[in-house]
């Protein structure tokens, strides 16, 4: 989707560092 | 269950009872027992020593110990409750339970908040917003100019600041993530329902006895 049609939140969730499933990538 | 003595398991720092952990959580028993494994493995990657430091964090979350990064840092600090600079088993299992796909709503919605708070001050302030967007672009090829960034916050404290003091406190982020669910998408992590299956090695270092499980 383009930018502008999201919220910002929707855009930061979007980053790895929130991405805990990394954490369980062996 | 298991019969293997584990070595040491009660010398690490922070160390509590699976059985207690359990009934203070969403985890069962096992469960608490398989998340002990995964917590052995990142608190070990680059110094061991029984706890997990900000960069064992950030290195089993990007694979690479050189990244900075604002939202893991943030997450690291929401878990670390005790201010302590360090992660011991007990902080993460309490943090953990949050993100299990069967926590309360109530729950996800509060860390959520706390996490966009960046300074504390009980509200979302646009300027914490934009600097979290811009942190954003920051690790990703996304390039937006700034009047781009101002227009997306506008339109989203349109939706979020109800009372258009221009700050979102906890009832309005209340409100607006249960318009926008997909928001919560990143506080439910699937992988825990089946933590046991990833990590069954921890059969062979439970000290718990099956029935107690």
């Amino acid at each position: 989707a383009a930018p502008l049609t999201m919220n910002a939140f929707e855009l930061i969730s979007k980053s790895q560092g929130l991405n805990l499933s990394s954490l369980f990538e062996k | 269950m298991g019969c293997v003595p584990s070595k040491g398991r009660r010398q690490f720092p922070g160390y509590e009872d699976p059985v207690f952990l359990a009934a203070q959580t969403t985890f069962s028993v096992s469960e608490v027992e398989a998340l002990f494994e995964l917590f052995k493995s990142i608190g070990s990657s680059v110094i061991d020593e029984g706890i997990i430091n900000k960069e064992e964090f950030v290195l089993a979350l990007f694979k690479n110990r050189k990244k900075e990064n604002l939202f893991a840092s943030r997450i690291f600090d929401l878990f670390d409750v005790k201010h302590k600079g360090v992660l011991d088993f007990g902080d993460f299992v309490r943090a953990l339970h949050i993100f299990h796909p069967s926590a309360p709503l109530e729950d996800k919605i509060v860390f959520s908040f706390k996490l966009y708070d960046l300074d504390n001050t009980g509200f979302i302030e646009r300027q914490e917003v934009k600097l979290m967007l811009l942190a954003l672009l920051g690790e990703s090829e996304m390039k937006l100019a700034d009047e781009t960034i101002e227009a997306i916050l506008d339109k989203t404290f349109l939706e979020a600041d109800t009372n258009q003091d221009g700050k979102i406190d906890l009832s309005e982020w209340h409100s607006f993530v249960l318009k926008n669910p997909s928001l919560l998408r990143i506080m439910t992590l699937p992988y825990l329902r089946d933590i046991t299956t990833a990590f069954p090695s921890f059969v062979f270092y439970s000290e718990v006895d099956e029935a107690a499980a």
